[in-house]
């Protein structure tokens, strides 16, 4: 038997968001520690990380390790049904070929209930070692969905090029070219606010603003981004989400031609 | 190289 229940279900609503349109299809491995999906888009070019740990959970059930395999449309479907107050359980059998998602409204009036099919996916799985990067920045959330909208305008590609003054983002393209600059935030009065650099050496990548911006559909998950960077290996954008788990999305950098 | 394949030039497959 499988059963998580989260009274906060409307971030589950913003995880289907921040996924449905870079992945089609995934799989949800759970077990005692909670919930992980790992997944490529179909290009191979990006690579999604989600975890949501047990203890997340309002209750947390998990007697046997299972994976189920979803068509995120149809998940997506399932769960704008549900309203953004509402907690939200889901549920299967082991073995089972169906999950359950389920609705309740706050005061308990309402109670709705959605099963699915379950899809056998035979996806491939990557380790992703534990990494130390070069350039870790943290900056509001919000700010670099407005950058990467902003920048995308200009080109198809983004440069991010962090030193220990700051971070600039540029694209470059048929109508000119955009540069913005953020210095790290002298004072910090409130953390989520703050542009805050760590850099043992300065990194200068290229990415594809299509993705970036695919990524930042995740920002109402949190009130801050966090990027990391080193030479020559893919960026990584993590969401954390509160007391439950995070995000991270892996992009390939671009290499010149 | 395959641009179908850039992610698991990185990172291992398991």
């Amino acid at each position: 038997m499988f059963e998580a229940r989260l009274l906060r279900g409307s971030i589950l609503k913003k995880v289907l968001e921040a996924i449905k349109d870079l992945l089609t299809q995934a799989t949800f491995d759970c077990d005692d520690s909670g919930i992980q999906l790992q997944a490529m888009d179909n290009s191979h070019v990006s690579l999604v990380s989600l975890q949501l740990r047990a203890d997340g959970f309002d209750k947390y059930r998990c007697d046997r390790n299972i994976s189920m395999g979803m068509n995120l449309n149809s998940v997506a479907k399932i769960l704008k049904c549900a309203g953004d107050k509402d907690t939200v359980t889901m549920k299967a059998q082991d073995n089972a070929d169906t999950v359950t998602f389920v609705f309740e409204s706050p005061n308990q009036e309402k109670v709705s209930d959605y099963e699915m099919k379950l899809m056998n996916l035979d996806l491939e799985h990557l380790g992703i070692p534990e990494t130390e990067y070069s350039c870790t920045i943290r900056m509001p959330s919000a700010e670099f969905a407005r950058i990467c909208r902003d920048l995308s305008q200009f080109g198809d590609s983004m440069v991010i090029a962090c030193t220990k003054e700051g971070v600039k983002f540029s694209a470059t393209g048929e109508i000119g070219s955009a540069n913005i600059k953020l210095a790290q935030t002298a004072s910090v009065d409130k953390e989520e606010e703050a542009v805050i650099i760590e850099m043992d050496e300065p990194v200068t990548l290229t990415f594809a603003c299509q993705y970036l911006n695919y990524f930042t559909k995740a920002t109402s998950l949190s009130p801050q981004v966090q990027l990391s960077m080193s030479a020559d290996v893919p960026l990584v954008v993590e969401y954390r989400i509160q007391d439950i788990g995070h995000i991270r999305y892996y992009l390939a950098p671009k290499i010149e031609d | 190289i395959e641009r179908q394949d850039l992610m698991s030039l990185y990172y291992p497959k398991l």
